[in-house]
């Protein structure tokens, strides 16, 4: 099993067009390997991100940096899963 | 085993064989309506089925659903398995819904992507593309609503394996499109084709592969949006409506654009509920939630897919 122990998703909503193009700039940066689960097109949509652990410090010092506000959507990915599977393994009994 | 479809929990994911054990059931309990057809298998070899709401007749009308093209997205899915359920049930008793099937048919592809479905529950739960291996990388697998044959290759679409948003090889490289391709092809006869995605509240046109308008533009948004309205006067849930590349970004190479570009006029594509909590980790609870407002909004297509007719 692939396991994201630490890994948060963050939502962002978008402020400004120069907000827009930062965003695409992150999501350029392969090496963070994040993965946009809504990915930044305007100031009308949220941009939702799942960070790995090993990439937060930097992608969260990157929106601190840009004054790019973000909140924590979800605080530990794999404690999400481990209740979504906890509670098929009770469905399927 | 599912002694039958009553004791089945609608209100919870289930793995591939759940489900595909589950259509065994809905077959028999509704035997006069509908039907299991193999379309092919996957790159895995898992066998795809289409269930097919049908009371008679030889390549009637018909309308296109399938669900969960992209693996990780289990709402789609989860919606796709009620959805099948209500339609067999209420056919018979909902006046609307029987008279559309007395004249049209309706094809489910309840499991789009099997193998990344199957992959999700054992491997990797944020899997969303084929398990296809790509030769000369390391990375496995195709964005399977990037490799239609509209657009393929064009804006919006990576031609790196290692992307999730890879776009294959080639169009209908992925043996999964291919089957659905040859489906509609061979019938010949669909007029209205209908992805479910999750998540963002979301109801969309073609184009992704361009920004400009398609020619019934303005009769697929009001469609659209009247759609929305009876799917959020459910519990509220507020979606936008517009074609992909207007509401979100350029795509090349997806599902509904090639169906449309092949005549069928009534393409569209949902994107489900979004809490703003969760992404695609919605909790089953909110499943049948979601599948009910969903079908407000599909219901509202498919009666104006048959009394509009082209």
């Amino acid at each position: 099993d692939r396991i994201f122990t630490g890994d948060q998703v963050i939502r962002i909503d978008v402020q400004s067009k120069e907000q827009v193009q930062l965003l695409r700039a992150l999501e350029t940066e392969e090496e963070l390997e994040l993965d946009f689960w809504l990915h930044p097109v305007s100031t009308e949509r949220p941009v939702d991100i799942r960070v790995p652990r090993s990439s937060l410090s930097s992608v969260k010092g990157y929106l601190h940096d840009h004054n790019i506000p973000f909140t924590v959507m979800i605080d530990d990915l794999q404690e999400l899963l481990n209740q979504e599977r906890a509670e098929m393994e009770v469905n399927q009994m | 085993m599912e002694r039958n479809t009553k004791s089945f929990n609608f209100g919870a994911y289930h793995r591939l064989e759940t489900i595909y054990s589950w259509m065994d059931t809905l077959v028999a309990q509704h035997s006069n309506l509908v039907t299991k057809l193999e379309i092919g298998r996957s790159y895995e070899n898992r066998p795809m089925y289409v269930l097919k709401f049908s009371t008679g007749g030889n390549k009637r009308p018909a309308i296109w659903i399938d669900t969960g093209i992209h693996s990780r997205e289990w709402v789609s899915q989860a919606t796709g398995v009620w959805t099948a359920n209500k339609i067999a049930t209420d056919y018979g008793r909902d006046a609307s819904l029987t008279s559309l099937l007395n004249t049209m048919d309706i094809y489910m592809l309840i499991l789009a992507n099997p193998d990344g479905y199957v992959h999700t529950h054992t491997h990797d739960r944020m899997w969303r593309k084929t398990r296809s291996q790509i030769p000369g990388s390391v990375c496995r697998g195709v964005d399977p609503n990037r490799n239609w044959d509209a657009g393929f290759g064009g804006p919006g679409a990576s031609s790196s394996p290692c992307s999730e948003s890879y776009h294959g090889p080639s169009a209908h490289s992925e043996v999964e499109v291919k089957n659905v391709v040859n489906l509609i092809k061979s019938h010949g006869n669909f007029k209205a084709f209908i992805s479910v995605h999750a998540y963002s509240q979301l109801l969309m046109y073609p184009y992704g592969y361009s920004c400009w308008n398609v020619p019934h533009q303005p009769e697929l948004d009001s469609v659209g949006r009247a759609a929305v309205k009876k799917l959020t006067s459910l519990y509220g849930t507020q979606y936008k409506v517009g074609s992909i590349c207007n509401i979100i970004y350029p795509a090349s190479g997806g599902s509904i654009d090639w169906s449309y570009d092949t005549g069928i006029k009534y393409s569209f594509a949902f994107e489900l509920r979004d809490t703003g909590r969760y992404g695609f980790i919605l909790p089953a609870n909110q499943i049948i939630p979601t599948a009910s407002e969903t079908w407000l909004a599909l219901k509202h297509i498919m009666e104006y897919v048959r009394d509009d007719p082209y």
